[in-house]
Formats: structure tokens, C-alpha cells, sequence
């Protein structure tokens, strides 16, 4: 009970949740081609994932920098911006993250993974992560259609991650240079904000570890 | 959604390998 860290438990999750975001995010919008992506199936639903192996490192840096941060709640939000040619933001996906108030209930359900069990044999951790998943599956789905309402960027674009910090970024900087050689510094505003932005809201993911 | 401002935001300094690069890698391959 004691060795297990809840926090890590959820950043885990969510961690795993932003890679496919972020992979499902460049292919639909088009940022890579989409050649270097493959089929493959995660929350048991079909999903474009790069194979190109500097890409998928860079992705995979940027979410185990973020992690930590995660873990102790210390993220108000990730930004995947897209970019243009002159390095502009044409247009964000914005996943505003906050610990939901029965995290500290819900302890005991996943660290027991198999106790209590209900009437018909399924147990409240077995309920509680199928409840997750569907809700990740169904974000994910909403990500790899979300073209449909959206105008067509630019050519030439690229991507960045932003990560907004509950307290000043200063507190954090330490916490998120975990990886040596993938230092992290503070986005001007310009990098943050965007003229005259419309918002589309996509999904909400509320459950009882995580709320997206 | 503007609501946060610069000072609580971070990045990574080095920028994702750009398409052109991505594209020349598929070329060569």
C-alpha cells in the first residue's frame, strides 16, 4: 500500500494518453506525412502512431520530462501548438488536466486491485479503469475526427509542446530537466497566446483519478 | 483559454525534427 505511488500511477496513464494524443494530433492534422505512421490499436480502438524513430523519441523525451510534474499535480494544462513556416501558432489542442476530489478515496480501490467485489463478480478497480479507458477511447476518437470541423493549416507546419505550470515556470524548471540533453525553457508569450483565437471544445474526461 | 500567461509556461529547446527532414529520412530509406 505504501509503495505505491498514486500520483505516478495517474501520470502514468496520462502520459500514455498524451502519446497517442500527440501521435494522433500530427497525423490528422497533418503536420508529418503520413507515411511514417502506422495502424495500430490502443483503448481498443485503431490508432495512427509515427514509426519514425527521432520523432517518436522526441515525443516520448518531452511526455517523461512532463511526468513528474504531472505526478504531483503540478500541470494546469499541455499544449500541443501547431506551427507555421515563421514559426506562428495557427492552432492548439489544449488538455487542461486537474486531480479530481475522490482521488484520495479511490486509493485503496486500485492499490487492492482485485477487492471489493461486487455482486457480479467484477471488481471496483476492474470498473474504475474500464471507466477510464472508455473515457480515453473516447477522446482519442474525438481527436481522429476532429478534422471535420476544422480548417485546413497551412503547409510547411510543426509542432511544439507547452506545458502551463500552476505556480511561476521558475518553481518547475528543475522538476521538468530530468533528460540531460532536452533542456527546457520559458515560452515568450508571443509562443503562448494567439490572436483572436476560436475554441472548439472536443471532450471532457472526468473519472475518479483523472479529469481531462 | 488565454488565461495563463508566458512566466507559468515551458517548452523543450529543441524543436521536433521538421518535415523536410522527415521526408529526406523516407527518401533515403
Amino acid at each position: 500500500r505504501q509503495d505505491l505511488n498514486f500520483g505516478q500511477v495517474v501520470a502514468d496513464v496520462l502520459c500514455e494518453f498524451l502519446e497517442v494524443a500527440v501521435h494522433m494530433i500530427l497525423y490528422v492534422r497533418e503536420v508529418y506525412p503520413i507515411g511514417i505512421f502506422q495502424k495500430r490499436k490502443k483503448y481498443n480502438v485503431p490508432v495512427q502512431m509515427s514509426c519514425h524513430p527521432e520523432l517518436n523519441q522526441y515525443i516520448q523525451d518531452t511526455l517523461h520530462c512532463i511526468k513528474p510534474l504531472i505526478e504531483k499535480n503540478e500541470v494546469d494544462r499541455v499544449v500541443v501548438m501547431i506551427l507555421d513556416k515563421e514559426h506562428h501558432p495557427v492552432e492548439r489542442f489544449v488538455f487542461e488536466i486537474s486531480q479530481p476530489p475522490l482521488l484520495s478515496v479511490r486509493l485503496n480501490v486500485l492499490v487492492f486491485p482485485k477487492l471489493p467485489f461486487t455482486l457480479d463478480g467484477v471488481s471496483d478497480s476492474d470498473s474504475l479503469l474500464s471507466h477510464v479507458e472508455q473515457l480515453l477511447r473516447a477522446s482519442i476518437l474525438k481527436i481522429s475526427v476532429c478534422d471535420a470541423i476544422l480548417e485546413s493549416n497551412p503547409p510547411g507546419c510543426t509542432f511544439t509542446v507547452l506545458v502551463h505550470t500552476r505556480d511561476a515556470a521558475t518553481r518547475n524548471m528543475e522538476k521538468i530537466q530530468v533528460i540531460k540533453d532536452f533542456p527546457w525553457i520559458h515560452a515568450d508569450e508571443q509562443e503562448v497566446n494567439m490572436r483572436e483565437p476560436r475554441l472548439i471544445p472536443l471532450k471532457t474526461m472526468t473519472s475518479d483519478i483523472l479529469k481531462v | 483559454i488565454n488565461r495563463t500567461s508566458g512566466a507559468h509556461v515551458l517548452k523543450p529547446l529543441m524543436s521536433p525534427p521538421s518535415r523536410e527532414e522527415i521526408v529526406a529520412t523516407l527518401l533515403d530509406h
